[in-house]
């Protein structure tokens, strides 16, 4: 039974790509057979993999809009057992003609993925920062999500909108959607800020947090510029472990699941 | 006559909105009658000031969807010579509307701009992290645009996209659309990453980048949590006085328009 995990956060720059990347990288090296899913148009997972997205055929793009099949999307990674479906800036079109497409409207990428997906243990799909219909479809294409949040005030703020739009679609459109965990980004011990957003983080959360907290690390926004996932770049570093404790973790929750 | 300012990136978390809230308060603070204008469905601008969007009765939203005179929108901020035209997530319902209506679609915010502009010196808006129909209406809304850019890898590969979608706008509906110009922010001057980034903008944009670099300082991102900017945060800091150094260097630039 394939588990599908969405990453997903409207505030931007809070680590989703980073987390989705690293995340499905450490799935495939512990031996899971993974898809990574790009649904950004800016395509970050798709370079901070090393793929060219311009040379690709097919993007998820022209899956969403039903020029080719989606069994002929993925391509392979530089990472054993771990494929992509890349996306580009022809990706925004999607935008567009989803809204105008009542029919297919928000169920578009589900019914993209129930094809494909048995042969992965695994996909996991990276979503753009919004709340529109391209992350519409992320939450109607997935059960688990995982939320990426910058232990900064911004991205606090704004939690509770995106718990309620999640909501909003598990009682509409997809009863199974569940929150597999908060991670907390890009956390820098030495600032108050962050230790009070920790705290606040882990008073509202419990035990929906992670426990594996990831440390602002300029080795990990060294990585994408080479197309490598972490473990690849620098497979002794911090950052490293901890996305290593992170694919750890999710097994054990997925194990549950 | 009114200079429009937009601060755009599609990029997300490079600054945009800690741009925008600080500009406006810069240029407020040197006398000029100032209109801030939030196109982001977060509200981080809003809140960045200290604005209770849920309390605002009129936000961008009910001015876009013609339910409320843009006349009503602005409210005082604590900042003399600042009005804030608040948002939230109301905001993303006038996705799907702009899209549906022909007539209006990407012209919208210059439609409201352009009744209420007059008293105003400066009108800056912060977008959202996006090219979709929000951001295409902060490009057909404004004259000048600022691109903050983090100097890491991600937002360095996304900018020729942007680049392209502005150049697109110009041709086809605002001939008048200028980069007023490209501001390094996040800048951490001890890391090689940071270093590379900054030398290849340089070598790209030349004299498009403004001399006023942001640098990466705890300071800033506390001040939205506090609802102020940063001058009023903290007066003495290094980030103080960037932004001052950026308000002088935008008032420069603006003469020559
Ligand atoms: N723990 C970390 N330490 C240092 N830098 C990080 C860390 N995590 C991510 N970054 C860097 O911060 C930037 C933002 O991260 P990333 O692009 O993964 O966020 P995102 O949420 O996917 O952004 P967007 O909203 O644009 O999709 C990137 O340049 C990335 O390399
Ligand atoms: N120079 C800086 N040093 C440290 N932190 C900063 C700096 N500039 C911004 N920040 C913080 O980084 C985060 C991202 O900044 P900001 O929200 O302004 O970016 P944005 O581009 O508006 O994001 P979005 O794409 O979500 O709209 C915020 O928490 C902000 O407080
Ligand atoms: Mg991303
Ligand atoms: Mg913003």
């Amino acid at each position: 039974m394939t588990i599908r995990i969405g990453v997903t956060n409207n505030k931007g720059g809070v680590g989703k790509t980073t987390t989705a990347v690293n995340l499905a990288a450490g799935l495939a090296l512990e031996g899971k057979r993974t898809l990574l899913v790009d649904m950004d148009p800016q395509g970050n997972a798709s370079s901070g993999l090393g793929i060219a997205k311009e040379e690709c055929e097919n993007s998820i793009y022209e899956a969403l809009s039903g020029t080719c099949s989606p069994h002929e999307c993925p391509v392979a990674s530089s990472v054993a057992n771990l494929w992509v479906i890349p996306a580009d800036v022809r990706l925004i079109a999607a935008e567009r003609e989803l809204l105008q497409d009542d029919a297919k409207h928000e169920r578009a990428l589900a019914e993209i993925l129930s094809p494909i997906s048995a042969p992965f243990d695994f996909v996991v799909v990276d979503a753009p920062p919004s709340l529109g219909i391209l992350t519409l479809n992320v939450l109607c294409g997935v059960e688990q999500l995982i939320i990426p949040v910058q232990s900064e005030y911004f991205p606090l703020e704004g939690l509770s909108v995106l718990l309620e739009a999640i909501e909003g679609v598990k009682e509409r459109v997809n009863p199974r959607l569940e929150i597999l965990g908060i991670l907390l980004t890009m956390v820098d011990g030495r600032t108050l800020l962050a230790r009070q957003v920790v705290e606040e983080i882990l008073k509202h959360f419990g035990d929906r947090v992670f426990r594996t907290v990831i440390s602002r690390s300029v080795r990990l926004s060294e990585a994408p510029s080479h197309g490598l996932p972490i473990m690849l770049y620098d497979p002794r570093c911090q950052s490293t472990q901890a996305h290593q404790a992170l694919t750890r973790e999710v097994l054990a929750r997925c194990d549950g699941v």
